[in-house]
């Protein structure tokens, strides 16, 4: 069985700590943007591991909105961040532009998180 | 780099069974099994019903895409294609923590498995609560069968999740890219046709309505020839929409309709049934108390048996039959074949491009009203005859001639085959 021990169960409910943090702020933004494929993850083929500057940000703000249909402003506005938050799957969007103009493929592994060797 | 996540399944191979299409890798087999990995069932329903999402999320893509998929209990698990699992946080092994409720929900391995986030509040098909499994589920078999992320507005690939949408369906672009990777539905039809019905049309007048319908082995579809796409849920089994006909698929229909006729029979191996189309169900008798089934050879003199198919020309009004290389132009006021047959079908229908005929076997001989056309249909492709509109615009063309030939996907499409095992969902 799921273990519980209250007798309604009610400890059956996800804990609180295990609800998902929302995105509420730029760093969470710009983990969300790299986890799901718009930015290259930090230290993926040679992209430096300290922050993206703010205009590859703004980039992959303006894309992600306007993939979602909102006002391309490149901002962190609140529709962004309420899209941001959504339900959805964990494979991500796009492979990120690459700094090369060489267009990958769908990823052969596309949980991104995962360094993948590079052929 | 290795393909799988779950502990329990710990050094299986990377998938020997991908090959390479041009949109990547793809299956390179046509049957592939799943498992719900057992230790990895969620908490929140019975076990029986998350298979049973799972079988008809399998299913819907198998409807309109050259793939079966069969739910394997009993081998080893390495050698299951596609295993599903639930968990929480960090799960089955898998690198990508999951995030609690909310947010993310499930992933999907390409050419591997799918994992979902227990934390998150799944529902069966009909509830409107929570997140349906079934969305998520189709969602995440077309990633792994190779599928990416579309923002196209109702795509079952946008990578957010919509609730309460009307049908939840693969719908025509959905479909186009998934039979990029792995073609379109071909295969042999054992008999077509068309079933009119009287209907009460508009302000109650009488309307007449048509249904194109296709057989092959036990089953059936129905064609919605304004939508360019079978029924959604079919196949089903003949016996389920067909009462009283035999559970194999008929090798012969026709509709005798005349301004004192309306007759419709179903022919298979040596004897025929007449369908009663108000009952829904086949004659027990006819007019005289003979039983049903009776002998082709009573009922239609002359006509041998088995046969290979047939059609009613209306205007002529004749029952055209069709068995091996002959055909036989049955007159149904006389009940008895014309002086002039049986003939050649070569004869009777040549070929107007040289050497490009069926020449014998013909699956099915189909009128379609939607096209206003007679096809012949074999193995995966079709000839029109030649119309009296053809000929009126080309008056070259012989009559009854034969155009050449055409893939039956071209013009009918997503005819699919499911696995046997979720043919009657």
């Amino acid at each position: 069985e799921t273990l519980f021990h209250s007798r309604d169960r009610s400890d059956l409910e996800p804990a609180p700590q295990r609800r998902a943090k929302p995105i509420t702020d730029h760093h969470a933004a710009q983990r969300f943007l790299s986890k799901y494929g718009w930015t290259e993850a930090p230290g993926a083929r040679g992209v430096s591991p300290e922050e993206p500057p703010a205009a590859t940000l703004a980039e992959a703000v303006r894309r992600f909105q306007e993939a979602n249909a909102l006002h391309p402003s490149g901002e962190l506005d609140a529709p962004t961040l309420a899209a941001m938050n959504r339900p959805r799957c964990g494979v991500p969007d796009m492979q990120p532009l690459p700094r090369t103009a060489v267009s990958d493929p769908l990823p052969r592994n596309p949980l991104p998180g995962v360094s993948v060797p590079r052929a | 780099r290795p393909r799988r996540f779950l502990p329990l399944l710990a050094g299986t191979p990377v998938h020997q069974a991908a090959s390479s299409s041009g949109q990547g890798r793809v299956f390179a087999k046509r049957t592939l099994s799943w498992r719900l990995v057992g230790e990895a069932a969620s908490g929140q329903l019975a076990e029986a019903e998350q298979r049973r999402v799972f079988r008809l999320a399998f299913r819907m893509w198998s409807e309109v895409v050259p793939l079966d998929f069969r739910e394997d209990l009993a081998g080893p698990a390495a050698d299951v294609d596609i295993r599903l699992g639930f968990g929480r946080g960090r799960h089955l092994g898998c690198p990508r923590v999951f995030d609690g409720s909310g947010q993310e929900f499930a992933h999907a391995w390409r050419l591997g498995d799918i994992h979902f986030d227990e934390d998150e509040h799944f529902s069966p098909p009909n509830s409107d609560a929570g997140i349906s499994l079934l969305k998520v589920a189709v969602h995440e078999i077309g990633h792994v069968l190779g599928l990416p992320h579309s923002y196209r507005p109702g795509s079952v690939m946008r990578p957010n999740y919509t609730p309460r949408e009307p049908a939840f369906e693969l719908d025509w672009a959905d479909r186009k890219d998934i039979q990029k990777l792995y073609g379109s539905c071909e295969g042999a039809f054992d008999t077509a046709f068309d079933w009119v019905r009287r209907e009460r049309g508009g302000r109650g007048r009488p309307a007449l309505r048509f249904s194109t319908y296709f057989f092959r082995r036990g089953w059936y579809w129905l064609y919605e020839n304004r939508n360019n796409r079978t029924r959604y849920g079919d196949p089903l089994p003949i016996p389920a929409g067909w009462h009283g006909l035999p559970a194999l698929s008929p090798d012969a229909f026709v509709h005798v309709w005349t301004p004192g006729r309306d007759e419709r029979y179903f022919f298979k191996g040596n004897q025929y049934w007449k369908y009663d189309s108000d009952k829904d169900q086949t004659h027990k008798e006819d007019e005289r108390g003979r039983r049903y089934p009776r002998p082709i050879s009573e009922g239609f003199p002359g006509i041998p048996s088995p046969l290979d198919t047939a059609f009613y020309e209306r205007r002529e009004r004749l029952i055209y039959f069709f068995k091996e290389s002959l055909v036989f132009a049955f007159d149904v006021n006389r009940n008895r074949v014309l002086h002039s047959y049986p003939k050649k079908i070569t004869e009777a229908f040549p070929e107007v491009q040289p050497g490009d005929h069926p020449a014998r076997s013909i699956d099915s001989a189909y009128f379609s009203y939607a096209h206003k056309a007679v096809f012949l249909l074999k193995g995966s492709a079709y000839w029109r005859v030649v119309s009296e509109a053809d000929r009126r615009q080309r008056p070259w063309l012989p009559p009854n001639g034969l155009l050449p030939r055409r893939p039956i996907s071209d013009r009918w499409f997503d005819v699919c085959d499911v696995h046997a095992s979720t043919l009657s969902m």
